[in-house]
């Protein structure tokens, strides 16, 4: 009788020192400490510390990860306004929990009414394009919509207070900015570009002078309070187009409305043991996924880069980039042309083909990488 | 351009490039609005004859994921930098993943960009021997001043995160 108590309390006991066991462990591990200057729960990686603190804020206010982007790109429009803004376009690739992942592509498009010759005015260097024929139908907020309807945790508006309060109260001129603004003295005094970034006196501020954008705080206010159809179908349609037209170019509200953020899921490459998801054409993804797999198959190690394994390696490297500059012409908008080529630059078998065709210690004329001449674009 | 990179507690990851083009754009300022407004067709110059209302121009934008099921790491990151962002974000990842970088030594590592005409732009304090013996090869060369590319990443391995923003643009980045 005893013996069999003892192995009733055996049988209970055991599973519940398991278990206890198993909770230390698990609780050990999730307190482990990290490193000075890691991270425990979450973090955001932006052009400015000023934006990347605003995307964190926002994570720790209970924001998803879509939430805290668009907050920190809504920032970047005020700090970095040469890089980007409400009125270009953005490409989102989201992993969800679950590890599914999607894309959302926001880019702009061509208006439908056009200048004809555009493509002939294209310059034969690379230069700075200015002129209201280039300006596509800008997609950035219709992205943002899309992207919060999907995944946003905090209401619409709150992700724009934070830049509506700095743009109205003004921010320092980033260095960064500071050193693009003399290329504003190329446009009449009147500019109204110009005219935003220059003091009473005329003169153009310089790095930690304070800068307002009181009509964009007025714009996003407006667009943070009845949502994205008021850049597209709203009267800041209208004003927007109306300037846009004023300065020669043929955006209309018709292009406005009819802009549509498309979605769809992430193309995906396996790479050793990671897998890598990124967008498809026109997205420059492509063309990355066929440069990794080549480099891949020269199985790469710490060691390739040191004394002569390292001048092979990068041997190798602007031999593959070489080859992925003739294939660029296959990252094309899949509405309008074939998306077979961009789909076969992706596989490994194209990879292995490439990579056989590298020398250790030559390289070639251009016609080897079939390229066909394009221009390099610094945006 | 500029990128962003965001991982949330939850485990949900965004990765996102947004763009007016070229710096300042079409340089068209709406006055109305306060809206800046982007120069993106130009991206269609010399990629093609023809180009279509509603069609979008190509592009470099690659904001990409990684996620290795057997480490369980994932890698967010993109880039700006027109052409250099492939560059930029191919580079990090093979000194990353493949030749054990830290992610902050990945992302300010000096590149090699491969222009439009095969010609090798090499980043100020690029190896020097490895220049020279690449043009040896026989591969032009050259050293401009001016680079574009700027990374933008966050990984988290082992329960512990680490975030980077690209000191060429004067980056940084900010978590919890």
């Amino acid at each position: 009788m005893a013996r069999r108590k003892e192995k009733v309390c055996l049988c209970i006991s055991i599973p519940i020192i398991c278990i206890i066991i198993i909770i230390i462990i698990c609780a050990t591990h999730f307190n482990e400490e990290c490193a000075d200057g890691l991270y425990k729960k979450a973090a955001v990686a932006a052009d400015s510390e000023t934006c990347s603190k605003i995307g964190r804020d926002i994570l720790q206010l209970g924001g998803s990860a879509v939430d805290g982007a668009i907050a920190t790109l809504l920032c970047t429009s005020i700090i970095n306004p040469q890089s980007m803004g409400i009125g270009g376009g953005s490409i989102f690739t989201i992993r969800e929990q679950s590890g599914k992942v999607r894309v959302i592509n926001a880019r702009e498009t061509v208006p439908k009414a056009f200048k004809t010759d555009l493509l002939a005015m294209c310059p034969t260097t690379t230069q700075p394009m200015e002129g209201a024929h280039w300006i596509g139908v800008p997609g950035d907020i219709r992205g943002y919509e899309r992207a919060h309807k999907l995944y946003g945790r905090l209401p619409w508006a709150s992700l724009f207070e934070p830049t509506i309060k700095m743009a109205r109260e003004g921010v320092p001129i980033p260095y960064v900015l500071s050193r693009f603004l003399p290329l504003l003295l190329k446009e009449k005094p009147e500019s109204s570009l110009r005219q935003l970034f220059q003091n009473e006196q005329g003169e153009l501020l310089k790095e930690g002078e304070i800068v307002r954008f009181e009509k964009l705080a007025d714009t996003l206010e407006i667009i943070a309070k009845h949502g994205a159809d008021a850049l597209y179908v709203g009267d800041i349609a209208k004003e927007l187009v109306s300037d846009i037209q004023n300065a020669g170019g043929t955006i209309s509200l018709e292009d406005l409305r009819s802009f549509r953020a498309s979605e769809f899921g992430a193309w995906e490459v396996t790479l050793g043991e990671y897998d890598m998801y990124f967008p498809p054409p026109p997205a420059g993804g492509a063309t990355l996924s066929f440069i990794l797999n080549t480099m891949l198959g020269f199985i790469l190690s710490s060691a390739s880069l040191e004394g002569d394994e390292k001048v092979l390696t990068f041997q190798r490297y602007v031999e593959t980039c070489k080859f992925a500059n003739g294939l660029k012409k296959f990252m094309k908008d899949p509405q309008f042309s074939s998306q077979t080529e961009a789909v076969e630059i992706i596989q490994k078998h194209f990879a292995d083909k490439v990579r056989a065709k590298i020398s250790p210690d030559r390289t070639y004329d251009a016609s080897y990488y079939n390229i066909t001449p394009y221009l390099d674009s610094h945006g | 351009t500029t990128h962003v990179s965001v991982l949330a507690e939850d485990g949900m990851a965004v990765s996102v490039t947004s763009t007016i083009n070229h710096i300042f754009g079409s340089r068209i300022f709406s006055p109305k609005t306060g809206i800046l407004l982007n120069n993106e067709l130009a991206d269609f110059c010399g990629k093609t004859d023809q180009i279509h209302a509603g069609e979008q121009p190509p592009s470099s934008m690659s904001p990409v994921i990684l996620y290795s099921p057997s480490q369980k790491h994932i890698v967010v990151i993109g880039a700006s930098g027109g052409s250099m962002i492939t560059t930029g974000v191919a580079l990090t990842l093979m000194n990353f993943l493949w030749f054990g970088k830290t992610l902050q030594d990945s992302i300010s590592a000096p590149v090699v960009f491969v222009d439009s005409k095969n010609v090798l732009n090499f980043e100020p304090l690029f190896d020097k021997i490895v220049l020279e013996s690449l043009y040896k090869i026989g591969h032009k060369v050259k050293v401009p001043q001016m680079f574009y590319n700027v990374v933008n990443a966050v990984s988290k391995e082992n329960n512990c995160i680490v975030a980077v923003s690209d000191s060429r643009k004067n980056g940084k980045a900010a978590g919890y």
